[in-house]
């Protein structure tokens, strides 16, 4: 069986319009801003203090109605990536 | 060349002697300086404000060897979002890595500390990332900190080595990349290095990682000191270079910082080779700091060379380079690059040149070879994309596959070379195939890109699978990076930073745009009435599978019992294509290809698969465990003849070797024991020839001259004790005298002298009140029952038994 996802509960988000307005739209959907990702622009790092930390299964709620507003242009709730040191 | 004068350069750090893969200081042995970092030096090049760091699980920013280099600026903490990238402390030292990393870039030099770094001038930073859930976000984060600031980034890390994972980057770690060569170092585009994994005992291929696969990471393998490939390396076309880094324990080993101040000549694989090449990369910046990110890879592509690594697959590609899938173009050469990054003079743009093949899918047949060609002529019809000379060569593929692990898959260029773009692997039993997967080849490097390419499947079943589903090649599409010009022969052009940088807009999809889902094609079945559906042309006489007249696939049982219709056929049973019938496999085996007790695939519980003749039997061969879960006998270390439930588990060791436990260690010469710890022969106490550790109560023989004394090899025997050399041994042995003697010289009643309060009557140590007292009645009796053999009564009888004869 290929290994199961493991959601957490961070977020990237795109939003244009910079700083204030992601901040503005983590504020409305209940998220906490993080900055941005990186050299990334438009690229924000969403956290979300009351969904679990990790689960099996994509979070659903309030929350995960960000994807559908008009000024966010992509968002993507964060999957554990296991890597190992080499 | 190389320099072998030990006195050439000296640093006072205690483990300078130890750096042989810097410098020569043994004449006795072969010199290993080839990667010509002391001549780099020589040249006045230490890395001198160039900025790398390393991302990892932190770094020791304190340490002695460190603290002078450390630049806060390269730094920060991703997993605590803080600037401070100290590790996390625990009673396992997990987080030494980053640590152990950064030291071989950057230790200072001559600080009577630990070592001296490859660029032992260059600022180092650490990106504390590993310590925690490791995300898209946190490794786009880490990889895009500072991108103006900080010239290489050196990672040792990535998706599991276990033969069996296929992973990559994330969407915004694609983004980050393209990001960092794009506008990193202002322009000039940041230099990812990346080490190749450590799956290979795995059978893993460092194509199935992402990261080492991508063209914006500089992908480094290692080898021994005596350019052997060590254990833990995986082949992969998109190696580009090598150094050196541990291998067997016979091997010298890298040494470097360790966490708590500390030094380390622990194992390392490929993971100290990154940083090695990450220092190099720094001396080549400080000599020309105006080198792009393509520069860089060229003057590893033209500087490598593959001395005497040994390798059975070197070959000269078309463009003249020398090229395998384990060192890619061979060991670096940090001479070499400065020397030609000073005077190099900017590669050409970099253009991208892609074709797909048409969307008709191609059936890839078990046991055969799928071979799909694509000519191009290099999209010399578009100027911009035009490419002539290749770099990176790219193939996206999209395959089904009901077991990936089964597939081998090369690229033979137009000039004829061949990559192995992936190799079988024994472990992926994934049914996901490959979807989108890109994997990517240096061999062509300076080949021509115009001319016919040929992507080659081969399917290879290693356990029975359903021969109905076939494997399936939908598209392949073909990416090749290069230029259109020669590129080291056009440099008197000169070229805009925005022509140079023609890269693919980011990968990610916008909002509502998926990707094309994958196209499943349906079986086809015939159905004929009402007959059941496994019925064949012949048709019925009934609904069901057992009424059919013939069958479209295999019947199964007989005219006694009565024929259905399957199918697929059971276990226990093999499928006669020939016949359509299923016939019974050989007692005991589950699957198998045919009715011999040698055709078995799996067997049934209780019975193990011998792969050597492809039977089963409830025993192994000698070589070989049983493994209960995959009920297969499963090959030994090869220092083992005999293992016990898992192949380093030894109970019986090959000529040369002895059990440590349940390790088989090389034996020693005579004189030294094998230290585990140490993993190598270290001396014995001078009293032992052979021992089992270095203290003088360890002794298993004496040397010479020495004699064995309870445990102990002395030189003379000490009082009470008497030199003997019992039947059966050579070893000389100081033997105890019979109670009561102190000194004796020889066994039984041939005491010298006597303890306190004993008397010596007839060589024999009596109590003096004992013997006084003695009735002689009773010793008359006890001499003629003959107790006087008895050693109470002859204490008590002494003269009747002794004195008297």
């Amino acid at each position: 069986l290929p290994p199961r996802n493991v959601y957490t509960n961070h977020w990237a988000v795109r939003i244009e319009g910079g700083h204030e307005e992601a901040d503005k739209l983590a504020a409305k959907y209940g998220y906490n801003n993080l900055g941005q990702i990186g050299s990334l622009e438009d690229h924000y790092h969403f956290h979300h203090s009351h969904v679990v930390r990790r689960a099996a299964f994509s979070s659903r709620g309030t929350h995960s109605f960000i994807h559908m507003d008009p000024k966010v242009s992509w968002s993507e709730q964060q999957l554990v990536k296991p890597r190992v040191k080499r | 060349y190389t320099r072998n004068d030990p006195n050439f350069i000296h640093f006072n750090d205690p483990k300078w002697s130890n750096m042989w893969y810097i410098h020569c200081t043994d004449k006795n042995n072969r010199c290993r300086s080839e990667m010509n970092i002391l001549a780099a030096w020589q040249r006045g090049y230490t890395g001198r404000n160039v900025v790398v760091t390393i991302l990892d699980d932190g770094i020791e920013r304190n340490h002695p060897d460190l603290a002078q280099n450390y630049d806060q600026l390269a730094s920060y903490d991703v997993n605590g979002n803080d600037p401070d990238p100290t590790p996390r402390y625990d009673s396992s030292n997990e987080n030494k890595h980053g640590t152990r990393c950064a030291g071989e870039v950057a230790a200072v030099a001559n600080n009577s500390h630990c070592i001296v770094g490859i660029a032992y001038n260059a600022r180092i930073g650490g990106i504390r990332m590993l310590d925690g859930d490791v995300t898209d976000v946190v490794e786009a984060k880490s990889l895009g900190i500072r991108p103006d600031y900080i010239d290489i980034y050196s990672a040792s890390w990535g998706p599991d080595d276990d033969g069996k994972t296929v992973d990559g980057p994330g969407p915004l770690v694609k983004q980050a990349f393209e990001m960092g060569i794009k506008k990193g170092r202002k322009g000039l585009g940041s230099i990812f290095v990346w080490a190749s994994g450590n799956g290979g005992r795995q059978g893993d291929h460092c194509s199935c990682d992402g990261y080492t696969n991508s063209i914006y990471t500089i992908s480094i393998s290692s080898t021994t000191e005596n350019g052997n490939k060590p254990w833990y390396l995986e082949v992969c076309s998109s190696t580009l270079a090598t150094t050196y880094s541990s291998g067997e324990f016979y091997d010298r080993k890298i040494v470097t910082t360790d966490l708590r101040q500390r030094c380390t000549d622990g194992h390392t694989g490929t993971s100290v080779s990154a940083p090695m090449v990450a220092g190099v990369i720094a001396l080549a910046l400080e000599a020309n700091p105006l080198i792009t990110w393509r520069d860089v890879q060229h003057l590893l592509v033209r500087t490598s060379r593959p001395v005497h690594l040994k390798a059975n697959d070197w070959k000269n590609n078309a463009g003249g380079h020398r090229v395998s899938h384990l060192y890619g173009f061979g060991l670096v050469d940090a001479e070499a690059m400065v020397v030609e990054a000073k005077k190099w003079r900017r590669v050409p743009p970099q253009h991208t040149c892609t074709k797909a093949s048409d969307r008709r899918t191609r059936y890839i047949r078990a046991d055969q070879t799928l071979n799909s060609t694509m000519s191009t002529s290099g999209c010399s019809e578009q100027a911009e994309q035009h490419v002539s000379y290749l770099e990176h060569v790219v193939v996206r593929v999209v395959i089904a596959h009901q077991r990936r692990g089964d597939l081998e898959i090369n690229l033979v260029s137009p000039s004829g070379t061949r990559s192995q773009l992936l190799a079988k692997r024994l472990f992926d039993n994934s049914y996901e195939g490959f979807r989108n997967w890109e994997f990517m080849t240096v061999h062509c490097w300076g080949e021509k890109a115009e001319g016919q390419w040929t992507l080659e499947i081969t399917d290879s079943p290693s356990q029975l699978r359903n021969p109905e589903v076939l494997g399936k090649l939908k598209e392949w599409t073909l990416i090749l990076y290069g230029t259109s010009e020669h590129p080291y022969q056009s440099h008197g052009a000169q070229h805009s930073r925005s022509r140079m940088l023609e890269i693919p807009n980011p990968s990610l999809e916008p909002k509502g745009l998926e990707r094309p889902t994958e196209h499943h094609e349906e079986e086809e079945e015939e159905y004929s009435g009402t007959c059941h559906s496994e019925c064949g042309d012949q048709g019925c006489d009934g609904p069901d599978a057992d009424h059919c007249l013939n069958c479209i696939h295999y019947s199964l049982g007989s005219l006694k019992t009565g024929r259905t219709c399957v199918s697929h056929c059971p276990l226990g049973y093999h499928e006669d294509s020939g016949a359509r019938r299923c016939r019974r496999c050989h007692k005991g085996c589950e699957r198998c290809v045919g009715r011999s007790p040698t055709e078995c695939q799996s067997c049934r519980r209780g019975l193990y698969f011998n792969p050597l003749n492809s039977s089963c039997s409830e025993t192994c061969p000698l070589g070989y465990f049983a493994d209960e879960i995959q009920r297969q006998c499963l090959k030994c270390h090869e220092n083992c003849v005999k293992c016990l439930r898992d192949s380093d588990r030894c109970t019986a060791c090959n000529e040369g070797f002895s059990l440590a436990g349940m390790t088989c260690v090389p034996k020693c010469s005579n004189g030294t024991f094998f230290h585990l710890e140490e993993m190598k022969c270290s001396p014995c106490h001078t009293s032992c020839s052979t021992c089992t550790g270095p203290g003088k109560e360890e002794c298993i023989q004496c040397a010479r001259d020495f004699l064995q004394q309870e445990w102990r090899c002395v030189q003379t025997c000490a009082p009470g004790y008497f030199s003997g050399e019992p039947a059966g041994y050579t070893q000389h042995m100081c033997r105890k005298c019979e109670e009561n003697c102190l000194s004796c010289d020889g066994p039984g009643t041939s005491c010298t002298k006597c303890k306190d309060g004993y008397n010596l009557f007839s060589r024999t140590c009596i109590v003096n009140a004992t013997c006084n007292n003695a009735d002689e009645l009773f010793c008359e009796m006890v001499k003629s029952n003959r107790l006087c053999e008895k050693k109470l009564f002859r204490q008590f009888c002494c003269r009747t038994c002794l004195m008297t004869g």
